[in-house]
């Protein structure tokens, strides 16, 4: 595996459950789904694995959403 | 907001 190379050689699993890692912290799980799917597609996950990556890290819902203004 | 963009990137990175 050449170094130059590293971008290419990240392996999609890898790619995944470093999405995972990323979905889960507050800060990120704060943020709208719709931005966290964008960002994740600009790292070049296709949408297939943003998906499993949200199933994986169970925050695949929009929490922003869930706290309605009182 | 371009910070939190930055954030994101940063936290990336950092897992990989």
């Amino acid at each position: 595996t050449s170094p130059l190379d590293m971008e290419n050689a990240i392996p999609r699993e890898k790619l995944i459950s470093t999405a995972v890692k990323f979905l889960l912290n507050p800060r990120v799980h704060q943020s709208p789904l719709a931005t966290r799917k964008l960002f994740l597609k600009k790292k070049g996950l296709t949408d297939e694995e943003i998906e499993l990556a949200l199933q994986q890290s169970g925050t695949a819902t929009d929490e922003s959403q869930s706290s309605g203004p009182s | 907001f371009a910070s939190q963009e930055k954030f994101f990137q940063e936290l990336f990175d950092s897992e990989l």
